[in-house]
């Protein structure tokens, strides 16, 4: 089966740290 | 982290939507895959921001997508 993804996706870059959880 | 939902998603401007879906998405993909995890980020966030939505409420779901995503980049990657 083919999958719809796109291996030429722009690589998503975080805007915060992965440890600073702010609520 | 409170869930994210559509009428959350509904008052912010489509780029910063897909940056709010981005960063849930990431944090999730991240301890499953370091090293992919923008890359994989981003593909997932190319789908429809309903049906991403779908995918945040949904671990399993969620976790075929990234599978999915895996595959493909590694389909991708290998030499033909």
């Amino acid at each position: 089966k083919k999958s719809t993804l796109n291996p030429n996706a722009k690589e998503f870059n975080p805007s915060k740290p992965l440890l600073s959880v702010n609520k | 982290q409170e869930p994210l939902t559509a009428s959350m998603l509904a008052k912010a401007p489509p780029q910063e939507q897909k940056q709010m879906l981005g960063e849930r998405l990431y944090h999730l993909i991240y301890p499953l895959h370091p090293s992919l995890a923008g890359k994989i980020t981003g593909m997932l966030l190319e789908i429809d921001n309903s049906e991403v939505l779908l995918l945040l409420e949904s671990p399993a779901s969620l976790r075929s997508k990234i599978e999915e995503a895996v595959t493909v980049l590694q389909a991708h990657q290998a030499p033909e």
